[in-house]
């Protein structure tokens, strides 16, 4: 899965996400990515997501829209809403995984629960990108 | 400017036993070719839904990703594709699932937003959407990779190798069995 989240210079936040699912699927399996709220969203008032690890858990858990939803109705800032889903409800769940997610002030969070994460980001022209914890 | 990109190319099992120094350099250079195409569009004024479609596009067409190019294999040996895309400023949103011929899905999740007063499409009509819509249409086999199809026949034959053992210990095949659904590649 490989997805991307934007802020652009007029403030408006977006999120995209593209898979191919998991190895071996059947049944017209439909993870995650597809499923707005779960694996994509965006909300210019809190955040813009994609999320990436084991669709089914991110559905159930509805994952990128709980995220804007602890901002926006606890007053989370990013970093301590992405956490709380990722490394805490997503964990006790057995949701394997993670997302990417910027605010509309451009702050960044990168939480993941496996043991890795192909991420990165660039800001004031700066590219970083890791793959590890 | 607060003008910001984040990516990401899929989390699992990716640890430092598992990645050459080879693999591990083609994979940065992918990911900075995506911050830097979607961080041009950026600088240059272009609105965050061009620069995300445009990152995604970049992992899209490398064969190193679970998307596009490289995805993955269903049990029945095919590519199946899913995408979706979401506007901060509208609410508006588009997916598609279960592609085979379209090649970037990003790029027709974001055909159903902008160009449909539908959120989803599936199967074959999103792929008739996506070809009326202008996208570009590619054979199955684009999608391809031969380190992908050794991924499936690996899980394979490790589900036959668990159905024979149920079957050993019970007298009786379970189909339960036959899908791995903790095996992810995400």
């Amino acid at each position: 899965t490989v997805g991307a989240v934007a802020l652009d210079a007029y403030g408006n936040l977006a999120a995209a996400t593209s898979t191919g699912g998991m190895t071996n699927k059947r049944y017209g399996r439909v993870g995650d990515v597809p499923i707005i709220g779960a694996g994509t969203y965006a909300d210019n008032n809190t955040c813009a997501v994609s999320a990436t690890g084991h669709g089914e858990y991110f559905i159930r858990s509805v994952v990128a829209h709980d995220i804007a939803a602890l901002m926006e109705y606890k007053g989370y800032s990013l970093k301590k809403a992405a956490d709380e889903v990722v490394m805490n409800k997503l964990v006790k769940r057995g949701g394997e995984g993670g997302v990417i997610a910027i605010d509309k002030n451009g702050n960044v969070a990168m939480p993941f629960n496996s043991a890795g994460m192909y991420r990165g980001y660039i800001k004031k022209g700066k590219a970083e990108v890791a793959i590890y914890k | 400017s607060k003008i910001t990109l984040v990516i990401h190319g899929g989390a699992g099992t990716i640890t430092k036993a598992n990645m050459t120094p080879e693999k591990e350099k083609a994979y940065k250079e992918v990911l900075n070719q995506a911050l830097k195409t979607g961080y041009a569009i950026l600088e240059k004024g272009g609105t965050s839904l061009d620069a995300v479609e445009a990152t995604v596009r970049v992992m899209e067409d490398s064969p190193l990703f679970n998307a596009g190019k490289g995805a993955v294999f269903t049990n029945e040996g095919k590519n199946e594709l899913d995408a979706a895309i979401m506007d901060g400023k509208t609410g508006k949103a588009g997916a598609v699932a279960s592609l085979t011929t379209v090649k970037n899905p990003i790029s027709a999740a974001r055909a159903v937003m902008e160009k449909s007063e539908h959120v989803m499409l599936i199967g074959k009509g999103a792929e008739q959407f996506a070809k009326e819509k202008g996208l570009e249409i590619v054979d199955p086999s684009y999608f391809r990779t031969e380190t992908r199809y050794q991924q499936l026949q690996k899980l394979k034959e490790k589900e036959g190798d668990k159905t024979k053992l149920d079957h050993d210990s019970t007298g009786t095949s379970s189909n339960e069995n036959i899908f791995v659904e903790g095996e992810k590649f995400g």
